[in-house]
């Protein structure tokens, strides 16, 4: 059986939220190295992983590893009914076909309980081998937000370039075109507000916006974003979860035909 | 001109 207790529960409803317009179906994953999830788009474009430990857990019980198979829309359904403060847990029976989701109130003053049916996913999971990439920045993720949607009302693609001058995202569209360059900035009064450029070679990558700007979607779960890159590779875009792990995107790029 | 690459053609299925 399962039982995962979750005090700061708005955060999986922020989780979901993240995901759900990405991907439709698929298996959360319970075993000792915490609650996690690996889907890909429907296009196979993007993957998202997502890691919570079971530290980040105040009730953290599962005797075996467990797949439960979840479609995102209705699980984000359940979960837009409990309250940002609640404490959510999630509990499973040994071979049921069904998840229930407790929704506690702060003051313990009201206890909601929701169960879904799960469903058989046939989900391939994909390996991701340790790679040193050309460049990675971490930016202020309101920033990168602000970024993909402004260029998104120029354009479809975005150019994200790293060089010395900075990184440099640029569109291009019928009324026109947009470049926004972000210069490493470490003078700022809060350590989540910093710019950092890391490259160990230049880089030039394009993706496409529409992408981009739904993986912006997990912007509320972090303050920064870290974006990772290297030449003719798929980007990772990844979204820190306080002290309980990360969500991850994977993001294919444009290349020439 | 560009075409979109997808995911599986970079990293492989375990």
């Amino acid at each position: 059986m399962l039982e995962l207790r979750l005090v700061q529960g708005g955060l999986l409803k922020k989780v979901l939220e993240s995901i759900k317009d990405l991907v439709n179906d698929a298996n959360f994953d319970c075993s000792a190295t915490g609650f996690s999830l690996q889907a890909m788009d429907s296009s196979q474009v993007a993957v998202v992983a997502l890691l919570l430990r079971p530290e980040g857990f105040e009730r953290y019980w599962c005797d075996r590893n467990i797949s439960m198979g979840m479609n995102l829309n209705n699980m984000a359904k359940m979960l837009k009914c409990a309250g940002n403060d609640d404490i959510i847990t999630l509990k499973a029976e040994d071979g049921s076909d069904t998840v229930t989701f407790m929704f506690e109130s702060p003051t313990q003053d009201k206890i909601a309980d929701f169960e879904m049916k799960l469903m058989d996913i046939n989900s391939e999971r994909l390996g991701f081998p340790e790679a040193d990439y050309h460049a990675i920045v971490r930016m202020p993720s309101s920033e990168f937000a602000r970024i993909c949607k402004d260029l998104s009302s120029i354009g479809n693609t975005v150019v994200i370039s790293v060089t010395k001058e900075g990184v440099r995202f640029s569109t291009r569209g019928d009324i026109g075109t947009a470049n926004v360059v972000c210069r490493q900035n470490t003078a700022v009064d809060k350590p989540e507000e910093a710019t950092i450029i890391e490259m160990n070679e230049p880089v030039s990558l394009t993706f496409g916006l529409r992408y981009m700007n739904s993986l912006t979607k997990a912007t509320p779960l972090s303050n920064t974003v870290t974006l990772s890159l290297s030449s003719g590779l798929p980007a990772v875009v990844e979204y820190r979860i306080a002290e309980m792990g990360y969500i991850r995107f994977y993001l294919a790029p444009k290349i020439e035909e | 001109t560009q075409k979109q690459s997808t995911i599986t053609s970079f990293f492989t299925k375990r």
